[in-house]
């Protein structure tokens, strides 16, 4: 029950909390943050869109019922399932299970600076008739000031301020949508007063926000029973096999300092440049194989 | 050319009609989806050639599985940098269905230190998932020219094999029932 770490030789340490099995920590370079990653679920916005307020929560309009959810997201379990930790000389590894449609892994490699975070979302449950819009958050102890940034298609990086627009006075309608953002390729947190900042990269484009201070959430699947009535005319239901359709992507989380972009740029071109993997037999005989080698 | 401007294509007409993001009926999305296999296919077989082998692509490795590997205990793995700068200090990592004996030949002929670890039980459940692919072999790649490739041996030869993830905890959440 006591807390235990993952560590590599570049110093980057990872803190779980024994009790729970999750992440409570991150310290690189001799600078260390609180982080809680956990999994929650907004309930989607249903209605038959004949006013206002009766639009659904859609693939063209992201909306949740903030009147059912007190505008908060709910967590999918304070305590997860189980948990396994594999640890080698290159990588170390935590499975954990959430519950039976969330898990994930979350790695650390040696000689990288990042933190990995594989999650696998699915099929979300809708028997109740709720569609779901499941969120992944990390949430620290830095000072933020309702400010966060976001990428432009990969490149400028913006600053967003909660609940307000730079141009016009800003009346809030949706409290959750509204403040939220693509992210193509990474959400930053900056704590101005103390140096430290969190990036969180992702591996394809999501929508996400910060909601309070100190907390980045990453939108990661959406199940969803009713048409947003622009033209679709088909609920976000996607199904395979019978069931509702399973994700499964990355995270990486860099802890920087004042200036993040020396970590964060090059891994940004690294994630979209992905190296591309092919494969070939292998045989003695072939007169091939020695040339490609 | 021909060969990989069915793919241009294909993509230029998903990006013109916003596909794969939940805006079309399903049967829709499916013809996207028709469309972008075909041009990956036809990608493929012009790289192939490229190449000067007979290489295959696996498009279920986001999902830790490929036939080709499932089914084979010595192959190439070619790791290919569409960076046009180097990259240093990256990890591969290729499905198996054995964790025992893998051993990684880099392209200078020298073994590489790899570790095998184990695929989740959740991952190996996804609906549709075919092949039986439990283990990764995961190997570091210290250097990758811009724009350039090195290939890598894979063997289940027993002789100077990787190391294996050892398990070294395990718990129960609080709410475990």
């Amino acid at each position: 029950r006591e807390d235990f770490t993952i560590s590599n030789d570049v110093g980057l340490t990872v803190t779980f909390s024994g009790e729970s099995g999750l992440v409570k920590g991150i310290s690189l370079d001799g600078q260390t943050v609180d982080l809680d990653q956990n999994f929650y679920f907004y309930e989607g916005m249903s209605g038959n869109n004949s006013k206002f307020e009766f639009r659904a929560s859609g693939a063209y309009i992201f909306r949740p019922n903030v009147s059912s959810t007190s505008a908060a997201p709910t967590m999918i379990t304070s305590n997860i399932f189980s948990y396994h930790v594999y640890q080698g000389d290159l990588l170390t590894e935590v499975h954990q299970v959430f519950t039976d449609w969330v898990s994930q892994v979350v790695r650390v490699y040696k000689g990288r600076k990042e933190v990995e975070f594989e999650w696998l979302v699915g099929p979300v449950p809708v028997g109740d008739s709720i569609g779901r819009e499941i969120i992944t958050r990390y949430s620290t102890n830095l000072a933020t000031s309702a400010t966060f940034q976001t990428d432009a298609n990969g490149r400028e990086l913006l600053t967003r301020k909660r609940d307000f627009r730079p141009t016009w006075d800003y009346k809030v309608n949706e409290p959750i949508a509204g403040n939220y953002y693509p992210v193509n390729s990474r959400i930053i947190l900056q704590d101005e007063t103390n140096g430290v900042s969190l990036v969180v990269l992702n591996d394809r484009a999501q929508g996400g926000s910060s909601m309070n201070d100190g907390e980045v959430e990453l939108m990661l699947h959406r199940r969803l029973l009713f048409d947003d009535a622009f033209g679709v005319g088909e609920a976000l239901n996607e199904s395979a096999f019978g069931e509702g359709l399973v994700v499964r992507g990355r995270h990486w989380v860099i802890l920087g300092g004042k200036d993040p972009a020396p970590l964060h740029r090059p891994l940004a071109q690294e994630i979209f440049m992905d190296r591309i993997i092919s494969f070939a037999p292998y045989e003695e005989s072939n007169a091939i194989n020695p040339k490609i080698l | 050319l021909d060969e990989v401007f069915v793919l241009e294509e294909a993509l230029a007409v998903m990006q013109h009609h916003d596909a794969v993001s939940g805006t079309a009926k399903q049967h829709v999305t499916d013809d996207y989806a028709l469309r972008l296999s075909i041009g990956m296919n036809s990608c493929s077989s012009a790289m192939s050639s490229a190449m000067g082998g007979d290489t295959t692509f696996c498009h279920s490795l986001n999902i830790s599985s490929c036939s080709f590997t499932e089914n084979r205990t010595d192959f190439l793995v070619n790791v290919y940098n569409p960076l046009v700068r180097e990259v240093k200090n990256v990890y591969v990592r290729v499905p198996v269905v054995g964790s025992e004996g893998w051993r990684v030949v880099g392209p200078d002929g020298v073994v590489v230190e790899s570790q095998v670890v184990m695929i989740p039980l959740e991952v190996t459940r996804i609906p549709g998932r075919e092949g039986g692919a439990e283990f990764e072999v995961v190997w570091r790649v210290d250097s990758l020219l811009g724009l350039g490739w090195g290939v890598y041996r894979l063997s289940q030869s027993g002789d100077d094999a990787g190391q294996k993830s050892v398990l070294l905890r395990k718990g129960p959440g609080k709410g475990f029932s």
